[in-house]
């Protein structure tokens, strides 16, 4: 992408302001740059593709942890709640997550806790109906953590592998929607013990620097398991998630690529590095 | 905030009678961070940390004036002019029939943006259209959303065309006494040349009085390219800035204004349909600031 040649400060410049429009962010970038800059002056960096080269693996790494796979095979069932703002894509990631468990042999079963939202239920039914799964729910503006409840006992009625709970989108800032699904969660730790067995947060990858703010309060309120990115089908680059991946070491455990039930793929590091520099 | 961060480079401005190309240098630095760090795209901080530089040099500091506050005046002007003269509501009237598309990538809030305006706008008799034939229960949320918005609703389910739904959509506000036509379109990626398509095509079918550009208030660098293509294959009217009531510095504001500028008519506040307000251009200059 910036052909081979003489390093200068002008070269840096251009990387600086890819990892800019890339939404790394200014921390993230001048760290990133300083160390590339330190790098050239003590002759370790001679040309273009040194720099290159060493950036993507620094950011490669940063995207690398020793992650444990996804909680699944818990007994009775694991419990998956789906938090985030709203509009990120929870229920479709839902509806994803749901088809590539099946496609493991899980019985799944879902739980719509958004009560609130127009048309909400009617989404996730509509996603139940086609992957042919129950959706548990609830009377209009009932209290989503009973709609979690009465899910976690349906699940051991029915004797499901994978029970995922989907919740209302809500922002970060609203501090009695965030006790509410804090409620949600305890509501099922106690109904289940050790459940939820993971907890992702969804996040859209055309945010801009306040993911981290999002993912810093939803992880405090709810100690997060993973991060599922979404809309990378489009033309952001979601590069704010190194910023969060350095502040708060959550693993990203999907992206998704579409609207469709199968546009969901795990995350790879080395294909997100790649697509930076595109 | 900013005027915090540049307190100790502007107070090297002290005693100093005029600002100089080296004496702004790390004021304007904290400018251009600050503005990247709100989310405003990076080729529109460096055009804007520009201008302020042309517009500083050779500035005589105004006796007894602050330097620092005289340039922090000066930053907070030249955004407040960016963002737009206070905006004009859409120009709704009874007895005739405004057309309004709603546009947008996906999730932004366009489907409950329809909801507020019509709700805002109800006793002209608005009608509402689903067209959003794709998404899940889509059809569903814009027909609840109107009931609670007080309006009536027009749907023709999902195996239509959309623009076939929008054509008779028009039709029926035409016959029924209808001042305002809302059309909700399903979010789409600007790159998805198949459904840019589909909406010029209604586009042309409908001919809108107003073509309503949807956008996440906390979209980050992206915001230009999504707003630039949506404008070249329409010719956006008006920005609705969404989900503001949420603590995202709003750059991306500042992004479009620049690329497109069209005026940003609407900002939601709040998921319930009372949450629309007229944008504010003072307040968002400060917000993005910091
Ligand atoms: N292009 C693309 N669109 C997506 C992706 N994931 C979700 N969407 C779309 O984003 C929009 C919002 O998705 P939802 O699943 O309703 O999002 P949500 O987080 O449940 O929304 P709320 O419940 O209202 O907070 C829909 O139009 C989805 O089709 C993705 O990976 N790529
Ligand atoms: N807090 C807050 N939430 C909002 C605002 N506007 C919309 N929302 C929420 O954002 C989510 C997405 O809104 P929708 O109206 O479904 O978005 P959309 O653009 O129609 O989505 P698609 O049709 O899938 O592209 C919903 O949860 C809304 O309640 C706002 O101003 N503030
Ligand atoms: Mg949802
Ligand atoms: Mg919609």
């Amino acid at each position: 992408v910036f052909g081979d040649g003489k390093l200068d400060e002008d070269k840096l410049e251009e990387f600086e302001d890819l990892l800019l429009q890339g939404d790394l962010g200014v921390e993230v970038t001048m760290e990133l740059v300083d160390h590339l800059r330190q790098g050239w002056k003590d002759g370790k960096y001679k040309t273009v593709a040194d720099i290159q080269e060493s950036l993507k693996t620094k950011i490669q790494e940063e995207l690398t942890l020793k992650i444990s796979p996804l909680n699944l095979s818990e007994s009775p069932f694991a419990v998956i709640l789906m938090v985030g703002i709203n509009g990120v894509g929870k229920t479709t990631t839902t509806a994803k997550i749901t088809s590539l468990f099946q496609k493991l042999d899980k019985k799944c079963m879902l739980v719509a806790c958004d009560t609130f939202r127009a048309g909400a239920v009617k989404q996730l039914e509509t996603w139940g109906e086609r992957l042919d799964v129950t959706v548990v729910k609830g009377k209009e503006n009932e209290d989503p953590a009973s709609v979690a409840f009465e899910g976690i006992k349906r699940a051991k009625q029915e004797k499901v592998d994978i029970l995922i709970i989907d919740t209302a989108g809500r922002l970060h800032t609203q501090v009695n929607l965030m006790e509410e699904v804090k409620k949600i969660s305890r509501v099922v730790e106690k109904a289940l013990p050790g459940a939820p067995h993971e907890t992702l947060m969804v996040i859209d990858s055309t945010t801009g620097q306040n993911a981290i703010e999002q993912a810093k309060v939803f992880n405090e309120a709810l100690d997060l398991s993973g991060l599922v990115v979404t809309k990378l089908d489009g033309t952001a680059k979601g590069g704010v998630v190194v910023a969060i991946h350095r502040q708060l070491q959550i693993p990203i455990r999907f992206i998704g690529v579409g609207e469709q039930v199968n546009d969901l793929q795990n995350f790879n590091p080395e294909e997100f590095t790649e697509a930076l520099f595109a | 905030n900013l005027s915090d961060r540049l307190q100790s480079t502007i107070s090297k401005l002290r005693g100093t009678d005029k600002l100089t190309d080296d004496n702004i240098k790390e004021a304007l630095r904290e400018v251009k961070l600050a503005l990247l760090e709100a989310d405003v795209n990076l080729l529109i901080v460096k055009e804007f940390v520009n201008s302020i530089k042309k517009e500083v040099l050779g500035a005589e500091v105004e006796k007894g004036l602050d330097p620092g506050k005289q340039f922090i005046k000066l930053v907070h002007e030249k955004l407040v002019e960016i963002m737009g003269t206070n905006p004009e509501d859409i120009n709704v009237k009874k007895g005739g029939l405004h057309k309004v598309m709603m546009v947008g990538l996906q999730g932004s809030g366009k489907t409950t943006t329809t909801g507020k305006i019509a709700k805002k706008f109800q006793d002209v008799n608005p009608l509402l259209v689903a067209c959003d034939v794709y998404r899940p229960a889509a059809v569903d949320q814009l027909l609840t959303v109107a009931k609670r918005a007080g309006v009536t609703s027009f749907e023709k389910g999902t195996d239509h065309d959309p623009v076939t739904i929008a054509k008779e959509g028009l039709e029926k506000a035409k016959a029924g006494n209808h001042s305002l036509l809302m059309i909700d379109t399903a979010g789409r990626l600007q790159i998805d040349e198949k459904l840019m398509e589909e909406l010029a095509r209604m586009k042309e079918a409908i001919r809108p009085d107003d073509i309503l550009l949807v956008i996440d208030s906390m979209t980050g660098q992206e915001a230009v390219r999504v707003a630039k293509t949506f404008d070249d294959t329409l010719g956006i009217t008006g920005v609705v800035l969404t989900k503001v009531d949420g603590d995202a510095r709003g750059g991306a504001a500042l992004s479009i204004r620049k690329t497109i500028g069209k005026p940003i008519k609407y900002i939601g506040i709040g998921e319930k349909l009372d949450g629309l307000e007229l944008f504010d251009p003072e307040r968002m200059a400060s917000r993005i600031l910091g």
